[in-house]
């Protein structure tokens, strides 16, 4: 049973979810013409601004947030927001969309220098988020917890994220129960894509390097 | 332009909400 309370989270969370977006105009460039490898290089790099932009507004409305420690709140973000950029990501290759789109997208990415070697697992993941067939409130809700991981490099105070941390995972649970009552393992589920999220984290570094020397 | 700047810059503008800076 979800509580008044948990419900009012989950509203919260979820609004702020829909509501932080990547402006339409940036998201068009991605499905024009032809690029040129620097123009494509400019243009997923704007989307990768415009990630984080979106990532931070969305996370000052997560309840309880901003009272954190302002240092602690810059380590939570710097030390989530590829996972969060990848998970957006993945919801974006998940979405039904027009004929056409997705290979187009899908193959901008695959030209933009990136070396096969972590294409292939990203690739991967978005799939592996795809057939999960996750409602918006569970991925504001796996977003949010991703973020407010407390055990990010140079966060003071754990205990304070956990606490903030842990309502967060006991109503994306139950969420889980409500939602999909015919499979009990799908909140595990849930948190193993943040395990393999956690992996596609530790190789970005690696993979922007392959990216700009490409 | 916000491209040229680190993440950590970028995520401590947006958290005092002046990118436009």
């Amino acid at each position: 049973e979800i509580t008044k309370e948990q419900q009012a989270l989950m509203k919260v969370i979820a609004d702020a979810y829909n509501r932080h977006q990547i402006p339409q105009d940036v998201a068009k460039k991605l499905l024009q013409d032809q690029y040129s490898a620097e123009e494509n290089f400019l243009l997923l790099t704007e989307m990768a601004t415009s990630q984080v932009q979106v990532l931070v507004e969305f996370t000052k409305n997560i309840p309880g947030f901003l009272s954190l420690n302002h240092e602690d709140q810059i380590a939570l973000l710097k030390g989530s927001a590829v996972e969060a950029m990848f998970l957006r990501s993945a919801q974006v290759f998940s979405k039904k969309m027009p004929n056409g789109h997705n290979e187009v997208l899908e193959d901008r990415i695959r030209r933009s220098g990136i070396s096969e070697e972590f294409m292939t697992p990203m690739f991967n993941f978005y799939k592996s988020i795809g057939v999960l067939h996750m409602v918006q409130e569970e991925q504001a809700l796996l977003t949010a917890i991703t973020i407010l991981t407390p055990d990010r490099p140079y966060v003071k105070d754990q205990q304070a994220v956990e606490r903030l941390q842990e309502p967060m995972l006991d109503l994306l649970r139950k969420l889980c129960v409500l939602q999909h009552p015919q499979k009990p393992q799908y909140f595990a589920c849930l948190l193993g894509r943040l395990t393999e999220l956690r992996t596609l984290n530790y190789y970005h570094a690696e993979m922007l390097t392959s990216w700009r020397m490409n | 332009p916000a491209s040229n700047l680190g993440l950590e810059d970028i995520i401590r503008k947006a958290l005092m909400g002046n990118l436009e800076e």
